[in-house]
This record gives structure tokens, sequence and C-alpha cells, in this order.
């Protein structure tokens, strides 16, 4: 249980949060970080039992978003770690922190670009998952459009600068960077009523 | 649709990327 200085300490910090959601964003850590092995951790098995309602398998993108929610690269997250990451998703969090995050999350290699190779294995991914076929020259098509229009100095890969200046271009690629039900915590949460130190 | 040849519109379907499912009952 978080002493009421650590919860204000967290809302403080995430500038979007109040003590009151952080609250209710334990309850959430509480649950997921239970659901396999029972020691107030969120380990990766977790957080894929919590987005694919399974724990089996793997995934490109589950790797990347633990990896970069696990800030301190021990293999698990913690609940500071979770609050920092779950931020960025808040809608009122800056847009300049949803690009950075979502370069990051591209970045698969962390090379400080996003590689034609990246995008072309994610794509790979995102069709794996969702089972539709595409043929590779269609896949390569894509590639070279998207390229075309985010690659702007012809190196075959995206900088941060060329990232920032296409999602400003295309703003529903960060989409899914943006958590409306963040907005609504409490509501979302309502069983950390019965457990809040926050008096009205 | 003009989406369809982003690259980066089809990654953001991923079930991997959709962090909304966290919140989901």
């Amino acid at each position: 249980r978080l002493t009421f200085r650590e919860l204000a300490d967290l809302a403080d910090e995430s500038r979007c949060f109040s003590v009151n959601e952080v609250e209710a964003l334990y309850e959430l850590y509480k649950k997921i970080s239970c659901s396999i092995i029972d020691d107030g951790l969120i380990h990766k098995e977790e957080l894929q039992l919590a987005l694919f309602r399974t724990p089996a398998g793997k995934n490109l993108f589950l790797d990347r978003v633990f990896d970069l929610f696990d800030e301190k690269k021990n293999s698990v997250i913690e609940f500071e770690e979770f609050i920092h990451s779950i931020s960025v998703f808040h809608p009122n969090a800056p847009l300049e922190d949803k690009i950075d995050f979502s370069f990051r999350l591209y970045d698969l290699r962390q090379t400080g670009f996003i590689e034609r190779e990246e995008v072309k294995q994610m794509v790979v991914a995102t069709l794996l998952e969702s089972e539709v076929q595409l043929s590779d020259d269609l896949v390569e098509a894509i590639l070279d459009k998207t390229f075309e229009d985010a690659d702007t100095d012809k190196d075959n890969r995206i900088s941060k600068e060329e990232w920032k200046a296409f999602v400003l271009k295309h703003p529903s690629v960060i989409k899914k960077m943006t958590l409306p039900t963040l907005k609504d915590t409490t509501a979302a949460f309502p069983s950390f009523v019965f457990n809040t130190q926050v008096e009205d | 649709k003009p989406e369809s040849m982003n690259a980066f519109a089809l990654i953001s379907r991923s079930q991997g990327f959709n962090l909304g499912n966290l919140f989901e009952k």
C-alpha cells in the first residue's frame, strides 16, 4: 500500500493525474500485477494477458511497449514506471511527449532512427496478427509510399524531426497514443473509493 | 483509402499497441 505522500508525488510528477486518479490507477495496477505472479509487480506475461487476454505467444509491439514502460530495465514494471508511461497516454499530455514515445516505440533497434527494415517488420507483424495477407509487392508499395511522405531527406530512415513532421501531417497515426478513459479514471475504477486515503 | 498506403496507420492497429485494452473489464 502506498502512502499519501507517495501518491501525491506521483500525481505531481505526472502533471496529468490527481491523487485520486493515481489511487484509481493503483487499483488497475494491482489487478494486472497479481494476475499471474502475485508479487505486486507487472511482468511481461501479465501485460500480455491484460492486452491480449492470453499470456501465450510473442508480439513485437508488446515487447516494445514493455521495454519502454520498464525504465529500470529489470524485467518488471513498477507502479512508478507504470504511472510515468501511462501519463503520456492522457488526453491532456503534451503532444511532444506522445510523438517522442511513439518514435521510441517504433525505433525497434534503438538506433535513433526508424529504419525501413523496422517498418517492414512491424507491418508484417500487424498483418500476421490480424490474419490479413498482402503480397510482398504490396507491402513494399506501402513502404515506398510511406517513406516518400515521411523520409524527406531520402536516406531510407526516419529521423525524429521527420517523424514529428509526418505525425503533424497525419495525426491519426498517433491516435492510439491517447486514451480517453484516462480522463475519467476514477469512474472507470470505482473500487478505489472504498480504499481511498483522500477525504473530500 | 489513402490511409491504407500509410504503413504507420496500419501498424497502429496492432493489439499490442492498443493500451486501451488494459481498461477493459
